[in-house]
């Protein structure tokens, strides 16, 4: 392997090297090499500049570059750990290690808290899993009535929140992922098992010998 | 319709496709 050398990696700043990458990660170095044929195709989707940006995530998410969608922004906001407006290839890598199969259930409890905490308070509050709910009947056209809401948060709360104060803290969302272990089903990502055979063409540009992995 | 009141409200956001990350590997 590495019979060609990539011109490439240059125009993408930020580019950490696979090996360091593979070493902080479930991933094997083959498979971060193949993360960035994923990487690549994405952060080139609207501006060729080696870094993704909100608008080319909203794309690969939806295959559509004008919807606006709160948990494509949330995503984006996580991914971006450095908050710098734009996800480098680390900041994947790192994000979707929390995906991974194997990754530890605890960084995916502790991923899936973040999601949900939109304003960042250390807790889900009533009125941003209000706000959530509502973004997701957006997004399927659905309609329900706002009594109907009302009733699913209620029944949410009653059960998750168990001291009744009004907001799900860290404890208590453990508790309840525990209870309800499908609401973790979104937090692992199967393909990434098998990257290396939905990406094979990383293959021709690798740098990184074998033996390095 | 009262069947959404049987779910939780978690499950019901796990739903959305922004969520859903496997988009990212469909071409």
């Amino acid at each position: 392997m590495g019979c060609f050398q990539s011109t490439s990696r240059k125009q993408f700043p930020g580019h950490e090297d696979p090996i360091q990458l593979a070493s902080q990660t479930a991933f094997s170095v083959s498979e971060v090499e193949a993360l960035f044929e994923l990487f690549k195709s994405i952060s080139s989707s609207v501006i060729d500049d080696g870094l993704i940006n909100k608008e080319e995530l909203q794309l690969a998410l939806f295959k559509n570059r004008k919807k606006e969608n709160l948990f494509a922004n949330r995503i984006f906001d996580l991914f971006d750990a450095k908050q710098k407006g734009v996800i480098d290839f680390g900041d994947f890598v790192r994000a979707l290690n929390v995906f991974h199969p194997n990754a530890p259930q605890e960084d995916k409890i502790n991923f899936s808290f973040k999601l949900y905490d939109l304003d960042g308070t250390g807790y889900i509050e009533r009125q941003e899993v209000k706000q959530m709910l509502i973004a997701l009947l957006c997004e399927s056209e659905m309609k329900l009535a706002d009594e109907t809401i009302e009733l699913i948060l209620d029944k949410t709360f009653m059960e998750a929140d168990t001291n009744q104060d009004g907001k799900i803290d860290k404890s208590e969302w453990h508790n309840f992922v525990a209870q309800n272990p499908s609401l973790l089903r979104i937090m692992t990502l199967p393909y990434l098992r098998d990257i290396t055979t939905t990406f094979p063409s990383f293959v021709f540009n690798s740098e990184v010998d074998e033996i390095a992995t | 319709s009262a069947a959404p009141v049987t779910m939780n409200a978690f499950e019901l956001i796990s739903t959305s496709r922004g969520l859903n990350l496997s988009s990212l590997f469909e071409k």
